[in-house]
């Protein structure tokens, strides 16, 4: 008679996990490494990382990857664009402003995030626009 | 008939929500 199944899409699944994994980030949860950026400690999870990053990809891909549990990232002027990066993989909200927008732009440039590199590109462009 | 297959969205919470930290 029809329909042998059925699939339930549960449509709000992905942010769902993404909440419950910012939740444990905040709460520091299984999180596996620490980030240090100027001297700052950026507690985050590898998996989340390495999903949203080329970079983290590079590094954490092969079994070295498993003994990293500090790395330092560069200071100076992608220094202040990381923890907004780290919001964003968490939550896929970028916050931009004019002040920080080159900030987020290096940073992402270096941990090669392409699509949010194309993003501040906009931003920066619209905000010259009168 | 392997193609009949039904796809029913749902649209509320798919798993348990973490509680917030305080």
């Amino acid at each position: 008679d029809g329909a042998l199944g059925y699939v339930r899409e549960f449509t709000r699944h992905s942010s769902d996990v993404l909440g419950n994994l910012n939740e444990l980030r905040l709460r520091g949860i299984l999180t596996d490494v620490t980030l240090l950026v100027g001297g700052q400690p950026l507690r985050a999870h590898k998996a989340v990382l390495i999903a949203c990053s080329g970079f983290f990809y590079s590094i954490f891909r092969g079994r070295a990857g498993v003994g990293v549990d500090v790395l330092s990232l560069p200071g100076g002027p992608e220094a202040g664009g990381f923890a907004p990066l780290l919001d964003f993989m968490y939550t896929s909200r970028l916050r931009l402003s004019p002040a920080t927008a080159p900030s987020v732009l290096a940073a992402a440039t270096y941990l090669q995030m392409e699509h949010v590199v194309q993003a501040c590109h906009r931003f920066i462009q619209a905000s010259y626009e009168p | 008939h392997e193609g009949l297959v039904a796809t029913v969205k749902e649209a509320g919470r798919s798993i348990h929500e973490i509680p917030r930290e305080e």
